[in-house]
């Protein structure tokens, strides 16, 4: 499900855009003990060149934006993940074994240009 | 485009989505866990999720694994204060993550506290096994004595850290792990009476369950533990 942008947002800016996946929708319920779903955020939007004297993002985005404005053939800064987070995951196998297992890295919380 | 849940079960390192028959009872340590690291994502808290703080071990899996083993000398009534014998079997080869055992903790759950049933007092034996046998049928071979301890009643759970049992698996990968427990009534001149020994025993076989707690640490997926500097 898409989780709306809060209004007066530039739409089309670099920014994080939330996306839920529910264990239930998937059928991952009958054996999924917790979570009950997962936040596969993605980063999209654009990268101008205002953009990367502020937010999060990176030097050398700002470097290359500022390059891609002498020379359009410098590709753009792009939309990055600039903070991620680790998920656990309980749940139970066909063996009976209950089972904890944590993931590094899947749940982006903050975009930037990078 | 239909979601290809195929890939992200790869991803997540399973073959395929299992399908348990019935959901195992999951320990109160789990729970804890998961809802405490939930909090902290909903917090935005970092976490080291390689460091499971309430067991005070690294891992980045923690697996529960049921014993599967049998239950020696049913039919005959108890003897020489012997209350029940069990062979516990625990199938390691299960263990899903190919890192290093950092935790092996048994749980011997001896059944509901209650208040009727508060005695008799129970001395509880654990040995290694040397050699099963005949499975379900012949008396096993006893290793060494790990632990004896003497437990005021035939109720609640009792915890076992068998750091030796991961040290023999992190050397040699073992395939499972075989305990034999044994649980005597102590003899109390007080109740003396027979009727209340064989009315614990007899719940204590009903109501027994033993499970494993293994935490495994995968180095590919856990940075070396940043030590917070003094």
């Amino acid at each position: 499900a898409a989780i709306p942008v809060p209004k007066g947002f530039c739409r089309n800016l670099c920014h994080r855009h939330q996306l839920f996946i529910s264990f239930q929708d998937l059928g991952w319920h009958k054996w999924v003990i917790a979570p009950k779903g997962f936040m596969a955020n993605y980063c999209h939007g654009d990268c101008p060149f205002s953009m990367t004297t502020y937010s999060n993002s990176s030097n050398y985005a700002f470097m290359q934006a500022l390059m891609h404005r002498v020379d359009p053939k410098v590709p753009k800064a792009v939309c990055v993940p600039t903070k991620l987070s680790p998920i656990s995951m309980l749940y139970q196998d066909s063996d009976k074994n209950v089972i904890l297992r944590h993931y590094e890295d899947m749940v982006v919380d903050e975009c930037g240009c990078g | 485009s239909e979601f290809q849940d195929y890939d992200f079960l790869q991803f997540l390192g399973l073959e395929k989505a299992p399908s348990p028959h019935r959901f195992q009872p999951v320990p109160r340590i789990l729970r804890k866990i998961i809802r405490a690291r939930e909090d902290a994502a909903a917090s935005g808290a970092s976490q080291d999720l390689c460091y499971v703080k309430e067991l005070g071990v690294r891992g980045n899996l923690l697996q529960l694994l049921p014993d599967q083993g049998f239950f020696l000398n049913t039919q005959k009534p108890p003897q020489d204060g012997s209350c029940l014998q069990k062979v516990l079997y625990f199938n390691l080869s299960a263990i899903q993550e190919k890192g290093k055992l950092t935790l092996a903790q048994l749980t011997l759950d001896l059944g509901p506290r209650s208040y009727y049933h508060l005695r008799p007092e129970l001395v509880v034996a654990l040995s290694m096994v040397k050699d099963r046998g005949a499975w379900g049928r012949s008396h096993p071979a006893l290793g060494r004595l790990l632990t004896q301890l003497s437990v005021p009643g035939p109720q609640g759970p009792l915890q076992f850290n068998l750091q030796g049992v991961a040290k023999d698996w992190n050397r040699n990968r073992l395939k499972n792990l075989d305990l034999y427990l044994e649980i005597l009534v102590k003899e109390d001149r007080y109740s003396g009476v027979n009727v209340q020994r064989e009315n614990a025993c007899d719940r204590l076989v009903r109501s027994l369950h033993a499970s494993l707690l293994v935490a495994t640490l995968n180095p590919k997926r856990c940075h070396p533990s940043s030590r917070k500097r003094r």
